[in-house]
């Protein structure tokens, strides 16, 4: 997990689509 | 009426919308962009000045441009139906085995082959332009797929749903529920069959598409073949290298 600090973050982050 | 059990077809037009919406919202450039920028071409001067630069240098340059069209792709499988709904631990799986061959797919949309360009940095470049690489097998096995895949002449949202099933691929080593993930494969590749016979295509369409599998994985396995020499050889440079090329194609 630690290892993927990056992907985690965007894939966490709200989409802008998402508003 | 019910394509299967579980499925019917508004349920396809649905999956179909989405994975097209979410294609075309997140491709790096648009197919009209791409097409007023096909004459620009990089002059014999320019491609001669790139092949001059030192291989760390062109390295770094291609990491960059990787990195950025690969939030890209993270982006689109965020807009997938059901891909948020997987456990962090596959999402990260999925986008590690399958980002690059996204990549590949959406490559075409931006090869030019009547020149044999392809576009990068701004301007279409021919495979010589990478020469810094010193990768040429690599470059010159990237160029042929986006030839063959462009004979193809895929639809945008053939293209889009191509991308979304070899994205949600259930065979990825270490997934912990593969089975939520060939379900969602499935429909997918449900909706691709139903897109192609609605454009006139056939299964014979569909074939030729999954006949490029190979020739994309091969293409990954040697990447990072590439790089692991990359990396002996430049092991400061390696290190600079993007922080999220770093991860997904990290051992």
């Amino acid at each position: 997990t630690e290892r993927h600090k990056i992907l985690h973050r965007l894939l966490q982050d709200s989409s802008p689509a998402d508003g | 009426g019910a394509l299967s059990d579980d499925c019917s077809l508004l349920d396809i037009e649905r999956i179909t919308q989405n994975v097209v919406k979410s294609h075309i919202e997140t491709c790096q450039y648009s197919t009209e962009e791409l097409k007023r920028l096909t004459w620009n071409l990089y002059t014999p001067e320019e491609t001669r000045s790139f092949q001059l630069k030192s291989a760390e240098w062109m390295w770094q340059q291609c990491a960059v441009h990787i990195t950025n069209a690969i939030q890209y792709v993270v982006e689109f499988a965020k807009r997938i139906s059901g891909f948020m709904d997987l456990c962090q631990n596959d999402q990260i799986i999925l986008l590690k085995a399958g980002c690059l061959e996204v990549l590949l797919i959406r490559m075409c949309r931006a090869y030019n082959s009547t020149n044999n360009t392809l576009f990068f940095n701004g301007k279409f470049a021919s495979p010589q332009f990478f020469k810094a690489l010193g990768c040429d097998d690599l470059v010159n096995a990237i160029f042929e797929l986006a030839k063959s895949l462009c004979r193809l002449q895929l639809s945008e949202e053939e293209m889009a749903l191509f991308s979304a099933a070899i994205l949600l691929s259930p065979d990825r080593p270490w997934l912990t529920e593969s089975q939520q993930v060939q379900k969602l494969q499935e429909k997918i590749y449900l909706a691709l069959q139903h897109s192609l016979h609605m454009g006139g295509g056939s299964q014979e369409k569909l074939d030729k598409m999954a006949s490029k599998l190979p020739q994309m994985k091969s293409i990954c396995n040697l990447h990072i073949d590439k790089l692991e020499f990359f990396r002996l050889l430049h092991p400061e440079t390696a290190f600079s290298f993007p922080p999220l090329y770093r991860e997904v194609f990290g051992s």
